[in-house]
This record gives structure tokens, sequence and C-alpha cells, in this order.
């Protein structure tokens, strides 16, 4: 609690920093109980067993907090300012979204305030409307081809229904006009009725 | 093309060539890339019923025939850097696996890594032309990510030279590695090493399962396909039960662990390194995650572009559900993750090439972080790209739900990567264990290194500002 907030929630290098802190947080938790555990006289294993929500907490906090500083990382070696531009977007919305989804750790370790909460939810929003001008070239920029994709729905060219018919058409219940399903089970049961 | 989807082109604002570039390394990775799929386009060869209309008798048959034809023709192409193969191979599955995927994902480089020189010479010729048909055998049916819990042996007799492998329990049969039930003629069987009275742990062995001429099971071999599953269609995962299977002391690979004739146990360096090709795996996995992800996700937004409903303003067309909030609200942080997966994949891919550069070298020390980020990396990006998938296909409303959409396919055919080379939550507590030891030691003063080095400035704050 006697922790400044450190978070500019529009610089990616602050962002950063507070999923290192959140992390170190949690491990510190995690070790700490782990810790109270075994004072409790209980085996390391079993002591081991009674922390383990908290430890798994601790390591996906570790993983969480590699992920963003990777993504940063990367941004540092793209030259291509519109490239730049929208992956910094991107990097922007990943940091924010993560903070949303675990505001909770992020509070408890005094790295936002509640008035932060509030204006990353805003913000998260105004980075969807930014990214809608780009969504479909960043996944083109994936590059998969249709025949490695095949997908009606995801089709390069968007023909999506002329495409989902043509599939169906093949489908073996097809291939004949009546199924000899009808004659076996369905017209016997007619007759019986 | 869909005016919808070609006005979404022209109003984007950057390159999309010079993205595609950054995600594969560099434009020429890119040229050589797309010249190897239309490699595959053209090839008539690879054209097929869909997948989808088969059984799955037929849909192994195809795998296994698509399997041979991809060897012959990456050796008449000349495609032998391993980036180029993944790629030409890539191409050619799509969303499904290959019946020979173990052969090349874990069996080869489990040879590579694992044997010593007289067994690469011996071994690596059948391997690489195919003779011999591998995969890599460690679960057992009542036995997963905790190894030492394994019950397979592998008991070493020196009037024979030989080590006698069995499968002394039901629980011990080996259960659910691919390419096992019908296709290989050759396993890694990892085993407890037991000599001169004492077992020394986990070990692995190169055993035959199948005659090389007839491919007939061997004598004391049960071996067999473990039926239908969850996806996979393409793929035997199979089961191996060994009765009293005896095989050559030089059968166990011995880069670094070591059985003298004698019966003689040398200790390996250490004892994670016998788990190296499920650390390489794990490592590969996180950019296999960001490729699943990204996939679903291609599907999701184009489709989302192209489809209109419900009214936003009463009176006006459909709009394209891409302009409801809700549905950027479920796609787009998903795309930032694909990104940054496909990022932290290439920091995997070079780090693990990193570290394994060092161990060749014979420097150990980074070895225990390589195995924490591997599988914490592994588990939390399979977590969230599972997650992922699903939210894409349901973005997709009752469309996705279709076969057509190839979003099931995604589905089914990741969803494993959550379980196999590793439990997600097992994995997660293998990096905790990791996390607390490098507290423990930051908090006596000892500097920590890597990824955890954040755990050195936790303990300077905590001197500092004591509770």
């Amino acid at each position: 609690s006697s922790r400044p907030t450190v978070v500019d929630i529009n610089d990616l290098t602050s962002l950063v920093e507070a999923y290192k802190l959140r992390a170190a947080r949690l491990v510190e938790l995690a070790a700490k109980n782990l810790q109270a555990e075994l004072q409790r006289r209980l085996s390391k294993e079993d002591a081991w067993n009674q922390t383990s929500i908290d430890l798994v907490r601790a390591s996906h906090a570790h993983c969480h907090y590699v992920v963003v500083k990777m993504f940063v990382a990367k941004l540092g070696e793209v030259a291509d300012v519109g490239v730049h531009s929208v992956l910094s977007t991107l990097a922007l919305l990943y940091a924010l979204d993560g903070i949303a989804q675990h505001t909770g750790d992020f509070l408890l370790a005094g790295l936002l305030s509640m008035p932060q909460v509030s204006q990353i939810s805003q913000r998260t929003k105004e980075l969807l409307a930014q990214l809608r001008t780009n969504a479909v070239a960043l996944v083109d920029a994936f590059d998969y081809r249709d025949e490695m994709l095949n997908s009606s729905l995801g089709r390069y060219d968007g023909n999506v229904y002329e495409h989902m018919f043509e599939w169906a058409k093949k489908s073996p219940l097809n291939r004949t006009e009546v199924h000899e399903s009808y004659y076996k089970y369905l017209k016997p049961l007619q007759s019986k009725l | 093309m869909n005016p919808d989807i070609r006005k979404e082109r022209e109003n984007a604002t950057f390159n999309t060539d010079a993205l595609t570039h950054i995600l594969d390394g560099n434009p020429e990775k890119t040229r050589r890339r797309r010249e190897i799929e239309t490699l595959v386009i053209k090839d008539p060869d690879f054209q097929h019923e869909d997948l989808n209309f088969m059984s799955r008798s037929e849909r192994y048959d195809a795998a296994v025939k698509k399997s041979a034809q991809m060897i012959l023709k990456m050796r008449e192409y000349g495609i032998a850097d391993p980036e180029e193969i993944y790629s030409y191979k890539k191409f050619v599955n799509g969303q499904h696996h290959e019946a020979l995927g173990l052969h090349y994902t874990m069996f080869l480089p489990t040879l590579y890594a694992q044997c010593d020189a007289e067994q690469r010479r011996k071994w690596l010729p059948l391997a690489e032309s195919f003779k011999v048909l591998g995969t890599y055998a460690q679960t057992e049916m009542g036995h997963g990510t905790h190894i030492r819990g394994l019950e397979t042996t592998a008991t070493y007799d020196p009037s024979t030279q030989e080590f006698v492998l069995n499968s002394p329990t039901v629980t011990s049969i080996k259960w659910w590695p691919g390419g096992l039930g019908k296709t290989s003629n050759h396993a890694v069987v990892l085993a407890q090493l037991h000599t001169q009275g004492n077992c020394h742990g986990l070990h692995a062995f190169l055993v035959p399962i199948r005659d090389m001429s007839n491919h007939q099971p061997l004598p004391g071999v049960v071996v067999g396909d473990i039926g239908p599953k969850f996806g996979f269609d393409e793929v035997d995962n199979g089961f191996l039960k060994l009765e009293n299977v005896r095989i050559p002391r030089d059968y166990m690979l011995m880069k670094y662990a070591k059985v003298e004739p004698d019966g003689t146990y040398r200790k390996p360096p250490s004892d994670k390194l016998t788990y190296g090709t499920m650390v390489f795996i794990r490592s590969m996995i996180v950019g296999e995650s960001a490729r699943a992800l990204s996939k679903a996700c291609t599907i999701a937004i184009r489709y989302s572009a192209v489809r209109h409903q419900s009214e936003l303003r009463a009176g006006e067309p459909e709009p394209q559900i891409l302009d409801y909030q809700t549905q950027q609200h479920k796609l787009f942080p998903l795309l930032a993750t694909a990104y940054a997966f496909h990022f932290l994949g290439q920091f995997m891919s070079q780090t693990y090439h990193r570290i394994t550069g060092d161990i060749n070298q014979g420097d150990f020390s980074e070895l225990p972080e390589l195995h924490a980020l591997s599988a914490g990396l592994k588990a939390f990006t399979t977590w969230a790209a599972n997650g992922g998938i699903e939210v894409c296909r349901m973005a997709c409303g009752g469309h996705g739900y279709s076969r057509c959409s190839s979003l099931p396919d995604i589905y089914v055919t990741f969803t494993p990567t959550c379980t196999y080379e590793g439990e997600n939550t097992v994995m997660m507590l293998q990096t905790a264990r990791y996390l607390v030891k490098s507290y423990t030691q930051a908090s006596k003063g000892q500097k920590v290194s890597g990824m955890v080095s954040y755990l050195n400035e936790l303990q300077q704050r905590i001197q500092a500002q004591p509770v």
C-alpha cells in the first residue's frame, strides 16, 4: 500500500513495469504463503499442495509479464512507420486488456488507482475503434492462403455464402436425392401407421 | 471480390506485406515460403476429397499417403532447411496433423540430441531415410506429466549385455504417442533404468517394435491404435505393451548417461537432459499457439467484415458485424494476443537454440530457466489460444459451428496442446518451483538472472521498506 501508483496507461514501458511488479508481488505472495504453510509444520509436499493456487497464479503473472515485455521489445525492431503504429496500438490493447482481466491483482499491488481502472476501460474502447480500420489488413498480414485455411468463412475474396453453398452440396448425404434410410425405415413406418 | 472486404483493404493505413515480412523474419523468407506454398498448390498429388467428408480410416490412409508423397517431393525439390521443411509440411497438412509427425518433431530431434557419436552414425542414416519410422513413447495409461511415476522398466542384464524392457502393470502401458499404433517400426521409449540392483530413474531407449521387412509387431511387443479421439483423426495415436523385450546395451541413448558393459552406471551432467525433446516441443508450441489463434482470428474477422446483421440505427441497412463494439471486443484483443504470441514464439525459438547451443558446449547454467520458461509459456499460450479459438467460433454465429468454417478443426487439433508435453497446471507449477527457488535465492542476497531478474529488485525494495 505504500507503493506509489506507477502506471501511465498510455505508455508501454510503464505498462511493462506494472506487469513486472504484479509478477513480483504474486511470486512474493506465493513464496510467503508457502513459508507460512511450512511454519504450520506441514510437510514440504503438503505445504506445496496447500499453496498451489497461489503458485499457479504467480506463474501466470510471470508469463504474462514475459509476453508483454517481448511484444514491446519487438516494437523497437520495427522501422516501418505505419506498421509500427498499428503494432503499438495492438500492444497497448493487449497490455490494457490483460489489466482489465486481472484488475484485482493490479489494484492489490497498489499499481493502479480506481479512477485508472475506469480510464483503462475507456481507453480500451478507443483502441477497439482505432483498430477497426486495420482489422482485415492485420489478419491479411498473417498471409494464410485459402488452400491452407480451408474455410468458407475466412476466404480472402469474402465470397462466403457462395462457397458455403458449394461446400454443402458435396456432403455425402447429397449423393442421392432420396437417402436409402427413407426406403428402409421411414416408408415402412409410414405404411404401418 | 466481396465489396465490403475490398473496402476494408482500401482503408488500411499500413503496408500489409511489410508486416508479413516481420512475421516471417525478413522479405526473403516470405518470398521463399510463398514459393514453397505454390509448389504444393500446383501439385495434383495433393488434391484430394475434402477430409470433412471422410471416415477416420480414410483420413488416416490419406494422411499416410500424403506423408509418403511429401518425403519424396521434398527430396525432389531439394527442401532440406528445417524452416523450409516446416513450411512445406504446414502447407500440405493445413489444420491437420500428419501420420509421420512425431518422426520429425520428436523422434529425429531425440536422436540428434541424445545419441552418442557411434549411435548417431548407426541410427541417423536409417531414420533420415525413413527405413526406421519412429515415435516417442513416454506417456503411460496411468501416468502423464509426472515422469518420475512412470512404471516401464529397463533392466540391464550384464550376462547378455542387453536391457530387458517390461510394462509391469496395465497402467504402465504406453498410451497416446502419435504414429505408434500402426505407422512406426521403432520407438524411443522412456523407462526406469535398473542396473546392479539400483534404479537410476528415467532414461531413453531405442526399441524396435515392428519388423523392418514386413512391419509385423516383434515378439513381446503388443502395439495398436487407441481409437477415435477429439480430433487428430489422421494420427494413429497408439498403445505399446512390452513383455520381456530384449534390446542390446547400445540401444540406450548414451550421449549423457551411460551404462558400461559390466552394468556400471554413469550419471548425466543434468537430470533434465533426458527431457530435452519435451523442452524443444514446449518451446515450439508457443509459436503453434500463435498460428492457431491467428488462423481463427483471420476467419472470424474476415467473416465479420462480410456478415451484415440486425440494425445499429433504425431504418438503415444492416451493418457489418465488425462495426459492433461487442464484436470488436471479442476479436481484437485476440488479434493482439495472436501477434503477441507470434513475437513470443520467435523469442522462444531463438532462446531455445541459444541455450541448447550453450548446452552442447558444456554450459548447463541456463537449462533450469529454459525448462521453467518453456513450461510456463507453453501453458500460458495454449490456454489463451484454446479459449480464443472458441471465442472466434462463437463470434461467427451459427456458421462457426459448421465444419466448412474450419474453426471446429482448428479447435480440436489445437486443444491437445493443453495436455500433451505436460498438462498445463502441472507446467505452471514447474515454473512456480523455479520462481520460488529464484525468490529464495534473491531474498538471501544472491543475484538471479534472466527473466526472473526482477526478483532482485523486489529484494531491494523489501530491504528499503521493511514491513
